[in-house]
């Protein structure tokens, strides 16, 4: 059964579509059997597949129950990595959604009835900047969750509402086994001299929160291969970026174990 | 009359936030009557008045009418910059608010009832990175936009779907009058050598959109700043920061001429 996570958190811009391209690259690369979902209607992780952004062959449309998985399967040529697109029309589908019965569990439904966890090792969920239907089905989906922060003011004052939002969804019975697998602190590099990140990292290592050990470093080519439409195992190898999402690619390895 | 402004951009990150800040911070240090409004339950821009992200005093209760401007209303020492505050609990009422009547009208007629525009010269609102019902009531009830945009693929990507958000906005009568005031180049060195950021600013540019002249270079005083709760003014006057933006206030004073 495949383990199930969200990359999520409200905050806009933490790295939570090049966590979930990487890490599913990664784990991909090292064998394992990978789907990623674009649960974002700016669909950056569906452009990383040269998708486009508006195609109508989207999760959204299996949510509403229009398509089946087979439909709008994307597969890559080299590892088992697999994609379910997003599109620029969730957010009309999202409005639609809402008001649907069952609207907070289409996702887990269609895990169900496709059998989508006996078919994978992994499947990985990019979530919105928002805490609306979409994430909420994400949520209700899955096993466990990533929170990428940046070590900034703002970041780490967010991460309070997100864990707000997910204990409301096992609250309400909606999900009791959701667990957390680990804060990513992205873009900090241990040795840089900025006393504000670095005190904002420690204050996350100190909250007693479930946090990677591997921190990923600020690095420009993790920029250029999302530009470049590859993983940071494809743009480059031997780049920071690439050793540190390895690593923490070994962490959830081993997690499971 | 106020120019009233929403400054959106549904990818996260971007400088939504510090941009309302400082554009708000240089406007009435130049003497300008401004009010600052957090439409984003992340209360981003709240923070920086030291305000708590989860008072129950907030624009989101004005929006339902349980509370008026007055209850809410911040002033801060120094200049004629006053504030509405944000607080997380918009995430509850934004989806209370969906299923009112005139749920998109509801701030444009606040500013009616409580002559809200002849108050002041400026009027802006942050933006959560999200085109819901909140995004929707600040640019109904705007004049003008602003979106910051950082020149990395996945921005410029998306300045398609917050346009077309814009035009649908516009098209079913919510707003006539809406007009683009301008596109921030956000973390942007001219001189720095990086090609990639380089090409997408150009593309900007050359996109025939509304962009200011000025770009705002990527400051770590402006990380500061925010974490002090100050504007880039109270954090360092001779910062990057403060010339930039200084250098955009004059350009937004210089449109209304
Ligand atoms: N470790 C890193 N080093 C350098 N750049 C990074 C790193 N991680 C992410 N980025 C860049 O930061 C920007 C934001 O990352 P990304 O788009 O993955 O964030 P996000 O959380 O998915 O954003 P959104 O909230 O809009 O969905 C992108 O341009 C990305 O390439
Ligand atoms: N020109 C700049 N130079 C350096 N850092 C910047 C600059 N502009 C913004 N930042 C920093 O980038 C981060 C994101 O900015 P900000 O929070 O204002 O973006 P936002 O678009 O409001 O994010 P969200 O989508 O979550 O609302 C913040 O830590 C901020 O301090
Ligand atoms: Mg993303
Ligand atoms: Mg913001």
């Amino acid at each position: 059964m495949a383990t199930v996570i969200s990359v999520c958190n409200n905050k806009g811009g933490v790295g939570k579509t090049t966590a979930t391209l990487n890490i599913g690259a990664g784990l991909a690369k090292v064998g394992k059997k990978v789907l990623l979902i674009d649960c974002d209607a700016q669909s950056n992780l569906s452009m990383c597949f040269r998708q486009d952004e508006d195609t109508s062959y989207n999760i959204g449309r299996v949510l509403l129950g229009e398509l089946a998985i087979k439909d709008i399967l994307v597969k890559t040529e080299k590892y088992h990595l697999h994609l379910l697109p997003g599109s620029r029309e969730h957010r009309k589908i999202e409005k639609r959604l809402v008001g649907e019965t069952g609207a907070e569990r289409r996702l887990l439904k269609t895990f169900k009835k496709e059998k989508l966890r006996e078919k994978y090792d992994y499947i990985l969920i990019d979530c919105p900047p928002a805490l609306g239907n979409f994430t909420t089905n994400a949520l209700v989906a899955s096993t466990h969750y990533i929170v990428p922060v940046t070590p900034e003011y703002f970041g780490y004052k967010g991460i309070k509402g997100v864990l707000e939002f997910i204990n409301e969804i096992i609250e309400h019975d909606l999900n009791d086994d959701l667990e957390l697998m680990g804060i990513i602190i992205n873009q900090f590099n241990e040795n840089v001299r900025n006393k504000v990140r670095k005190g904002i990292a420690d204050k996350i290592r100190q909250s007693g929160l479930a946090t990677f050990k591997t921190n990923i470093r600020q690095n420009s080519d993790l920029v250029k291969a999302a530009t470049n439409a590859k993983s940071i195992f494809a743009q480059n190898e031997d780049s920071n970026g690439a050793k540190d999402y390895s690593s923490l690619v070994n962490e959830i390895i081993n997690l499971r174990q």
